[in-house]
């Protein structure tokens, strides 16, 4: 969940 | 999502309807920095380019569009119709100095070397820099439009609000992402001057003015 692929935010 | 980020993207949205408010009923784009909002077009492109790859909300999606497109707009809007009003002498921050710069960074710090994961690190550093042109601008004038001053504060309280969100997060989720919260507070802390005059001069209903 920290970094990769999967940014949630804008 | 929390009531912070959300407010953040509001206001991040709310910043961008004043700049067009004020193109509109000024027909100028004086006092604006054509670089400045040329930096968030790239910011904005390079962040979002896994609008193909990775869905999160439709929530998500809109405003990623909405980003997109209103960053070419006012570009649009600068160069074309209101191309007369822009004084590129006062635009004179050298911002190959910032694309440049962010790149290195990008490279040094990225998550991962893939291309779409080393664009989002370049556009987070970019946006951290991007108001600078901005900010240089301001202080050559040494004073600025009412309307501007709103613009720039709801920007900059959009960046505050998401150092909120990050504690928050950090507080709740454990959630923590290294590069995008440094970058924030290096971002959020060039307003530190902008907030001070705005909220001692602009909102006692003053002038914008530098001492």
């Amino acid at each position: 969940q920290d970094g990769g692929d999967g940014h949630d935010e804008l | 999502m929390n009531i912070f980020r959300l407010v953040a993207d509001l206001m991040h949205l709310g910043s961008i309807l004043i700049l067009l408010l004020k193109m509109f009923t000024s027909r100028s784009c004086a006092g604006i920095s054509f670089k400045t909002q040329a930096l968030y077009l790239i910011v904005f492109v390079t962040r979002y380019l896994d609008l193909f790859t990775h869905f999160v909300s439709v929530y998500n999606t809109f405003m990623k569009i909405f980003f997109i497109s209103s960053a070419g707009y006012i570009l649009y809007m600068m160069r074309v119709p209101l191309k007369d009003t822009y004084n590129k002498h006062l635009d004179a921050f050298r911002w190959e100095f910032l694309l440049g710069g962010a790149g290195v960074l990008a490279l040094v710090f990225t998550h991962k070397y893939t291309v779409i994961e080393t664009l989002w690190t370049y556009s987070i550093f970019l946006e951290m820099m991007a108001i600078l042109p901005q900010l240089l601008q301001l202080q050559r004038t040494g004073e600025a439009e009412t309307i501007t001053t709103h613009y720039l504060f709801a920007l900059g309280a959009y960046r505050a609000l998401y150092i909120v969100n990050w504690i928050y997060r950090y507080e709740t989720e454990h959630h923590v992402d290294a590069i995008s919260t440094m970058a924030g507070i290096v971002q959020t802390a060039l307003y530190c001057d902008f907030f001070y005059v705005y909220f001692t001069r602009v909102l006692k209903g003053k002038r914008f003015k530098l001492p």
